[in-house]
């Protein structure tokens, strides 16, 4: 994601 | 996706709508903590930022409208609405709940993925969700008893330590098979996921889950021990 990171969990 | 969370989204979300209809149907907010609504409400705002950046699936977008808009229309339901707030506890609700939002905004500023606005928003909600349960629990212990929806709607927030032995305890009555805990489902998520993917370590998610489990598993002892001799639950004061 934008900064690298992505949570895909709610 | 595995069945995990999404049992444990399932669960969440039916806790969440639970509760907003048994405020709308019957009018009556008493026996439930607004500022622990207001935590949820600020767990999930903090927690999608990426909400209009990052697109991951239909199924994550529509979800995570759906908690933000139910937790927001609780909060408004029990602050607004003219029928509604007159049965709020007010004098009961008394938990210093602005604490914890500082102390858990202080840990994200030390403990975080990544020093990014919206990792330590994320850190942030994954920390406060861990302790927003508190006023309620604090509320509780106030007003003696639980009535019965408050009781369930805590319960379906519940967690794998009673509600495995709820679960078991009941199998005898299946129709009183409660639905099962939903941060249950995340800590067996992480555990599957953890096997099955190479680089997933959640750690900060992981850990803040469990001791959410561990704050709600005294809960569950007295809310198991009221269900089993079929007596109105009191909490130690």
């Amino acid at each position: 994601s934008s900064n690298g990171i992505s949570h895909d969990e709610l | 996706m595995n069945i995990f969370r999404f049992a444990g989204d399932m669960t969440h979300l039916i806790s969440i709508l639970v509760l907003l209809l048994k405020i709308y149907a019957t009018k009556t907010c008493s026996g439930i903590s607004l500022k622990t609504q207001e935590l949820y409400a600020l767990v999930f705002v903090t927690r999608y930022l990426d909400l209009f950046t990052d697109f991951i699936s239909v199924y994550n977008t529509v979800m995570k409208l759906v908690f933000i808009g139910s937790t927001l229309a609780i909060v408004w339901c029990m602050r607004l609405h003219r029928v509604v707030r007159r049965s709020y506890n007010r004098e009961l609700d008394t938990f210093r709940h602005y604490f914890l939002v500082a102390g858990c905004f202080a840990l994200a500023l030390v403990l975080h993925e990544k020093f990014t606005f919206q990792e330590v928003f994320w850190a942030f909600s994954i920390y406060l969700e861990a302790v927003a349960i508190l006023p309620q629990l604090v509320l509780l212990q106030r007003s003696g008893n639980v009535d019965n929806l408050t009781g369930q709607y805590i319960f379906f927030l519940g967690y794998l330590t009673f509600s495995v032995l709820i679960l078991l305890s009941c199998s005898s009555q299946p129709t009183e098979m409660p639905f099962w805990a939903y941060r249950a489902f995340y800590i067996l998520n992480w555990i599957y996921r953890y096997f099955t993917e190479q680089h997933f370590s959640r750690w900060i998610a992981c850990i803040s889950g469990l001791i959410q489990t561990a704050l709600y598993a005294d809960f569950f002892y007295y809310y198991f021990l009221s269900w089993k001799n079929n007596a109105t639950l009191k909490l130690p004061a």
